[in-house]
């Protein structure tokens, strides 16, 4: 069975999309058969393993909208085995409103994953920058949620809104929700603020922050232009050899090397 | 009449609110009456400006949804005079939930306005990192719209969404909305990426992109944490300049100096 872990934070561009599409490809890259779900509108996780969005043909609305099966929708990522994406559009906004009147509404991606999770050893859903039903969705679904939290000041507001909302669905919706691991990115270690910051995370969470940090890196901004993961587009990079020292530090807490 | 400017980009972390503080505080600086208000349920605007969020007594969530007159909301920023914010908690979040159903709910921020717009040149309005009701409510209520991009590449790929938004509401809900201006943030001049998105989001709005483009400083960042806008915590600072020229050209746009 699959071990499906939402990646989210609705505060706006702390590595959510960076870190789905990178740790993905490092997992698959090690003989994991990953899967990664857009749940985002802005469907930059799809553009960021090279998948055109005007020419794909349906995608996660359809899933979430017209019950079209989830196998239908995957696309195989052309340069990394075992690596597939579940492909968004901007269409996927319209399912946030549709979905606010319709039954059963929080479940949707849930029962779509059931068919098909055990084909992969992960599956990590990418969420959109707030707390909506696109990523209630993705909570209901998940059994962790990794937090990526960039060392800024601002991000540290979130968290505990970020937190309410997990326990708002494990009490209603998913009982076995659970923090799989919070992350630190764009960490700059020059700076005090992100010195201050990693210090008041590890403090505010002293179990589930990963050892690895990730460290600002251009080559992680800039590998989604070529729409590569970084593992592809510049393998001796920092940015490449912290996300593999992340998924080995995710593959130990799953229990498996 | 106040010049009333919604700053929106759905892609997240580009800057939207450091925009709304900071040019904010640079025009109050220059004898302008500034009004900002903050359309996010993560209230970093409010807590840019040093207020605290658990004292606010109403917020814009009373404004929209049990029509508190904006004027009884509005709190003055201690550091700067001619300076006043419209602060946001997390209650705003129902907002956008409750306001599905509601009457007339995209013109409620600009019934809202209406009364007090008078009393400012200038009105602020930070909105979230989505396209729902909250910023489609500021949207309606504004004339122009200021989109900071950041120069990376996944900033570019929602550049069409928010325009098809902002066409949107131009034919159903505000006819007068135009762009205001094109923000180029988190500049690095010793990346490519950062020249060629620049250079890319140039010929994207060839007259609309301010001539002022900023920089990634680190002051900018650690303002926050301080609750000051960054002309009042480092006056020196590229950051403070960089706001302070900005709002010397968004003053020269507008026919005043
Ligand atoms: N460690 C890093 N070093 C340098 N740049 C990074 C790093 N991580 C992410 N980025 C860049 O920062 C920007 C924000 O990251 P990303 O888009 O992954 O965040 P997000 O949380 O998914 O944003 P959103 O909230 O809009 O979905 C992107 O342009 C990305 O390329
Ligand atoms: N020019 C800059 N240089 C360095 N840091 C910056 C700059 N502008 C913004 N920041 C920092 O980058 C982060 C993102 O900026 P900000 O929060 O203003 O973006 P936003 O668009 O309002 O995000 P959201 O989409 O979550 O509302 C913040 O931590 C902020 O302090
Ligand atoms: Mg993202
Ligand atoms: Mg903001």
């Amino acid at each position: 069975m699959a071990r499906i872990v939402a990646i989210a934070n609705q505060k706006g561009g702390v590595g959510k999309t960076t870190t789905a599409v990178n740790l993905g490809a490092s997992l698959a890259l090690r003989g994991k058969k990953v899967l990664v779900v857009d749940m985002d509108p802005q469907g930059n996780t799809t553009s960021g393993f090279g998948i055109n969005k005007r020419t794909a043909a349906m995608t996660m609305y359809e899933v979430l909208i017209e019950d079209v099966p989830l196998a239908e929708i995957v696309v195989p990522v052309a340069q990394v085995q075992e690596l597939s994406v579940a492909p968004a559009t901007i269409d996927l906004a319209g399912a946030e409103v549709e979905l606010v009147a319709a039954v059963s509404r929080e479940t949707r991606l849930r029962r779509a994953l059931q068919p098909v999770a055990d084909a992969y050893d992960f599956v990590f859903i990418d969420c959109p920058p707030s707390l909506g039903l696109l990523t209630v969705n993705a909570l209901t679904a998940a059994q962790g949620v990794l937090v990526p939290i960039q060392c800024e000041y601002y991000a540290l507001e979130g968290v505990s809104q970020l937190l309410r909302t997990i326990d708002m669905v494990r009490a209603n919706l998913n009982p076995d929700l659970a923090i799989e691991g919070v992350l630190l990115t764009m960490f700059d270690g020059r700076t005090n603020l992100s010195i201050q910051v990693a210090e008041e995370v590890k403090r505010f969470f002293p179990t589930q922050v990963y050892r690895t940090v990730i460290p600002r890196n251009v080559r992680l901004s800039e590998a989604p232009s070529h729409g590569l993961p970084v593992a592809i587009y510049d393998p001796k990079s920092r940015g490449s050899e912290v996300y593999a020292e992340l998924a080995e530090e995710v593959l130990a807490r799953a229990g498996d090397e």
